[in-house]
């Protein structure tokens, strides 16, 4: 349908069922100090752990998750390294054993542009022992090619997502700290604690759902919202939007964040526009003034996840809009809603979660999306799924 | 057109990373391909390598699959 899916991580399929994982180096490379090698490795992992609830324990022997090696040519798993060059270092799948394998024919070097860099190989086929594949995003740290030592090494945001989408974000704040990356995705806080609302339990139609910048994701519905929690709503909601964001009306039909980190509020023929919860200028303004091509009294909108565009949804049909193009709105637009196949018109919201799923509510019901296939995802239960049991704890 | 060293090498870098059948990765099989898999797989190739997907082995696309890189497949099953 057009919608081509833009370029990004890929989950290979399997996952660890428990956060707290441990490891081993049963071999280590044949030109380091081990205890270099130790504190390299561990900060190789700690790329991971900056993200998620994930820890990492090395020991020095008996059963571990992930069991490390340094090995040369054929080294026992049918797949032999080449020597210097090519090949660098494998790791296996969770579901395969999640070790991972270094060439020692490698001149492997630390915190210098000589040799090849053992931190970024290392955090990278760690990805994979987490269940992460190759990503087409070349800035990727979990793009397949060796990138060269890099003293200020970041983790891109499509290797947080994609870490992110196995083991959600973090919740608890790290008591040692430390780490090799420093996060550029703002900690989450920590986990709220979660209550049912009989009211909402009663009526889960909501008038939309939506993630700010700093991660938290809003339902609103009438003058009301509510915060949500991992899984539920955070106790001590509803509260009024009007006290939340000051000159915000309720009843709001669609609201997103895009990637500059404003929210956008849409209410009949009218936009606001938010910098977290304060208004980003003199608001509201025409829906025709700032969005030239999509329609006023929208049902739902969102950044879709498979390409970062920003799609606007109402009645059977809906529209793309990228700021980056002129015009925003090609010609083609609108087209039919039925083009996401199994989402049905008329819907109430629409959301990219932090997970990086995608998911459309309608009545009680809702519908999560998979962007490669282009259609509604496929699980068991399957979609639509009750919005009150999965989404408000009830 | 790239020496038939090259094509030999293509074939079984492609294989190895997922995007022709690991049979090819044996080059005693004498493997047979038709042009439009060959031509597919190379382009997947580019594709994911953020390189022109001409479909053809050029001097770019030999060059990034001599590049330094994970031994884990860019296509897992």
């Amino acid at each position: 349908f057009g919608e081509t899916r833009a370029k990004r991580y890929a989950l290979q399929g399997s996952r660890w069922r428990v956060k707290n994982l441990t490891y081993k180096i049963a071999k280590y490379p044949s030109r380091l100090n081990r205890a270099e090698v130790d504190a390299e490795l561990a900060k190789a992992f700690s790329v991971w752990s900056d993200y998620t609830d994930l820890t990492f324990t090395q020991k020095r022997t008996g059963q571990v998750h992930i069991e490390i090696r340094f090995e040369k040519g054929e080294h026992g798993d049918g797949d032999p390294f080449d020597g210097p060059g090519g090949t660098l270092a494998h790791a296996y799948f969770p579901v395969y054993g999640g070790d991972a394998h270094f060439d020692d024919a490698e001149m492997w070097s630390i915190n210098s542009r000589r040799g090849t860099n053992l931190f970024q190989v290392a955090a990278h086929e760690f990805g994979h022992s987490l269940g992460l594949s190759h990503s087409d995003v070349r800035s990727a740290l979990m793009a397949p090619f060796y990138r060269g030592y890099d003293p200020a090494f970041q983790l891109d945001q499509d290797d947080v997502q994609g870490i992110q989408a196995l083991y959600g974000r973090k919740t608890q704040t790290d008591i040692g700290g430390g780490g090799a990356s420093v996060p550029s995705v703002p900690r989450a806080t920590t986990q709220q604690p979660s209550a049912e609302d009989p009211a909402l339990c009663a009526d889960p139609n909501i008038d939309t759902i939506f993630n700010s910048a700093d991660g938290a994701t809003f339902i609103f519905k009438g003058e009301h919202y509510w915060r949500l929690t991992e899984d539920g709503v955070a106790a001590g909601y509803p509260r009024l939007i009007s006290r939340a964001w000051p000159g915000l009306p309720g009843n709001i039909d669609a609201a997103f964040t895009y990637k500059n980190g404003k929210t956008y509020f849409f209410k009949g023929s009218k936009y606001w526009r938010y910098n977290g919860q304060k208004m980003d200028g003199e608001y509201p303004k025409e829906i025709s003034e700032g969005f030239t091509g999509i329609p006023d009294n929208l049902d739902a909108a969102l950044v879709w996840s498979g390409n970062g565009k920003i799609y606007f949804y109402k009645g059977s049909k809906f529209w793309r809009f990228d700021p980056a193009q002129r015009p925003p709105v090609k010609g083609t637009y609108p087209k039919p809603l039925s083009n996401w196949e199994g989402i049905p018109d008329n819907i109430d919201a629409a959301l990219q979660y932090t997970n990086g799923y995608t998911y459309f509510f309608k009545g009680g019901s809702y519908w999560r999306f998979n962007d490669r296939t282009f259609s509604v995802d496929t699980d068991n239960p399957a979609f639509p799924r009750s919005t009150a049991y999965w989404w408000l704890g009830c | 057109a790239p020496a038939f060293g090259e094509t030999d090498k293509a074939m079984m870098y492609l294989a190895q990373y997922g995007y022709l059948s690991p049979s090819v990765r044996n080059p005693s099989s004498g493997h047979i391909m038709d042009e439009s898999s060959w031509k597919r797989a190379i382009m997947e190739f580019q594709s994911f390598a953020g390189l022109n997907t001409t479909g053809e082995l050029d001097e770019e696309t030999t060059k990034v699959m001599s590049l330094p890189r994970c031994g884990v497949r860019d296509k897992v099953g």
